[in-house]
């Protein structure tokens, strides 16, 4: 039987996020239960549910990312196929919507596992996959108000 | 950060994670998240996990991997995610969630921080979704 299971993040959802937190994700896992229920690949049915999220304004991914101290976005990600332990990943990438697709392009690439910054992007253009303006990419600001909640021993709010 | 986990019908396994990483993070710093066995594993052998929270303290329990290695002793993904994040805490002093599907189907999913938000969608279709998941371990960590 298939099963289909996304998060949206663990720290703290400040109270006028939550519905949104809440519906984000029921509509990311029935995304990805529906390539699943038409017989589809976990793998597809994976990156499919991680696009929607990244999508999603209200989540710390693509669209809706955090800026570092330079007011920049950096996006990570990483796809692995539990068939093969074949798996791609990248990160501190600026200009990419989608980087669970780039993760699984490089994984398909055959060619290496893990690439990182400008020649990550470089590569995305290579293999076809979309830039796209890092202004696009930023969290607007109701995204990431009132969440202040840091454990003893942080200084900073979490992935 | 947000991640997904899938079992589809053929028995196979997958996992994918992205994020944005932390809010005012230096320039170059990368947490657990595209760092296999950290913020994500898959084997058909055994099952998927997805991770997130506090980056550092997440890598240093190689969470994600452990959470598979855990499941091929016998565990119950549910036990394997309330024992990894009770390790995190305790040993690590860290933060985070974690989901969990094993080859069987049977989900797992914790978590020590006020909330993770989360979907699951099995046969029925049957949805769960909600910000947190009444465990024990989320229980005692509510925002006061």
């Amino acid at each position: 039987q298939p099963v289909m299971v996304v998060h949206g993040g663990a720290w703290h959802i400040p109270p006028p996020l939550r519905e949104a937190h809440r519906e984000g994700c029921r509509r990311a896992a029935l995304t990805g239960w529906n390539v699943l229920a038409a017989g589809g690949a976990a793998l597809d049915a994976v990156e499919a549910a991680v696009r929607v999220l990244e999508d999603d304004p209200t989540y710390d991914a693509g669209r809706g990312s955090h800026c570092n101290l330079q007011g920049e976005v950096e996006l990570d990600a990483l796809i692995m196929d539990g068939r093969t332990l074949e798996l791609g990943s990248v990160a501190a990438v600026k200009r990419v919507r989608h980087p669970i697709t780039l993760a699984r392009r490089v994984m398909e690439s055959g060619e290496h596992a893990f690439v990182v910054g400008a020649g990550a992007e470089a590569w995305a253009e290579a293999l076809g996959v979309p830039l796209c303006d890092p202004a696009d990419l930023l969290a607007p600001s109701s995204a990431i108000a009132g969440d202040d909640w840091t454990p003893p021993g942080m200084r900073l709010p979490a992935d | 950060t947000v991640g997904a986990v899938a079992l589809d019908l053929a028995g196979n396994l997958a996992v994918g994670t992205s994020t944005g990483g932390t809010p005012n993070k230096r320039p170059g710093r990368v947490g657990d998240t595209p760092l296999v066995g950290c913020g994500a594993y898959a084997d058909n052998a055994t099952g998927a996990a997805a991770a997130t929270g506090w980056g550092e303290r997440l890598m240093r329990l190689v969470l994600s991997k452990s959470a598979c290695d855990l499941l091929a002793q016998g565990e119950a993904p549910q036990a394997v995610a309330e024992r990894l994040i009770r390790q995190l805490e305790q040993r690590v002093a860290g933060y985070g969630g974690l989901i969990i599907v094993d080859r069987q189907g049977r989900v797992g999913l914790a978590h020590n921080t006020p909330h993770l938000s989360f979907a699951i969608v099995r046969p029925g279709p049957e949805v769960l979704a909600g910000i947190e998941f009444p465990t024990a371990e989320s229980e005692t960590h509510r925002l006061p």
